[in-house]
């Protein structure tokens, strides 16, 4: 009758206005597309920068009132490379202290990897400096997973809720120009913000033993902490899950820039210090 | 740190 063809006919015209949204790329962020059109599944949406650059990223529509746009990855192809190939977020060109920002991913507007591929490989979009944020939220996701399980597949989840991204800029790409992330441009002193975190997945006990037994001495769980520097004046990016409250950060601390003394340098600079996986020293 | 550490991609999202 005709006002089941009329429901129909509704229907079918907000789903080929969800389609035409979408292919349209008026969205520069997981937020708009949620606040905008209301999607609230999690994948792969187009989304488009100010300069008019499309590009597909995952959306995480469910946690804490979803919108959450993918940025970066950051992946070890091997711990045991020490600045080589695949170090994309401290040097793939050596340890090298004549190098001291390294590839300096964390703060230019280069890209590199994919979306589906995000656990396989470093991955960073234009989003990373594009969009203007207010939070982060962060995930450890086993290697190779793919985009569907990740969410349940994860050992580590959180974000923050404080908006402290303002204060810097709107994202990271603006963070790490306050603070860059470049060896001897500071002291341990001379660490950037730490913003408490709540909890998706995990807590602050299982945080703590993610990392070696030294490790958990020389930090306070439940923060992400941003460009810390070790005791040989080398810079990180990111301390996951935790505030420092000592100097070797090398062991609990990710990214960085292009010099570590003496032979720490890589995306996971010195996690593997006492080898790994033996719950010994710093590993 | 532990191998599930080192062996998981830190995926990192803006809101």
């Amino acid at each position: 009758d005709s006002e089941t063809f009329q429901n129909r006919t509704r229907t079918n015209f907000e789903h080929l206005e969800r389609l035409r949204n979408r292919s349209t790329y008026v969205a520069r962020s997981c937020k708009e597309i949620r606040d905008r059109y209301g999607d609230e599944e999690d994948g792969l949406y187009y989304l488009t920068t100010a300069n008019g650059m499309v590009y597909q990223t995952f959306c995480d529509m469910t946690t804490a009132g979803g919108g959450w746009t993918l940025v970066a990855s950051v992946h070890e192809n091997s711990v045991y490379g020490k600045c080589t190939v695949g170090d994309r977020w401290s040097s793939q060109q050596g340890n090298n202290a004549d190098l001291p920002d390294g590839d300096g991913n964390w703060s230019n507007r280069n890209m590199f990897g994919t979306p589906e591929g995000a656990t396989s490989d470093d991955f960073k979009n234009p989003g990373y400096y594009d969009i203007a944020a207010e939070d982060m939220s962060v995930w450890h996701v086993p290697n190779n997973f793919p985009l569907e399980h990740w969410s349940l597949a994860a050992i580590l989840r959180y974000h923050t809720n404080n908006r402290f991204l303002s204060l810097y800029g709107g994202n990271l790409f603006q963070l790490f120009k306050h603070y860059p992330v470049r060896y001897n441009i500071g002291s341990c002193s001379n660490r950037g913000p730490a913003i408490p975190i709540v909890y998706d997945h995990g807590d602050r006990e299982s945080t703590r033993m993610f990392y070696g037994p030294r490790s958990r001495n020389e930090f306070e769980p439940g923060f992400i902490t941003f460009r810390a520097i070790n005791n040989e004046r080398a810079a990180m990016a990111i301390c996951s899950g935790v505030k420092p409250t000592g100097c070797h950060t090398e062991h609990y601390c990710i990214g960085g820039g292009g010099y570590f003394d003496p032979r720490q340098c890589g995306d996971f600079p010195s996690f593997d210090w006492d080898r790994l996986g033996h719950d010994q020293g710093w590993s | 740190a532990s191998k599930e550490m080192t062996e998981a991609a830190v995926l990192l999202f803006y809101r």
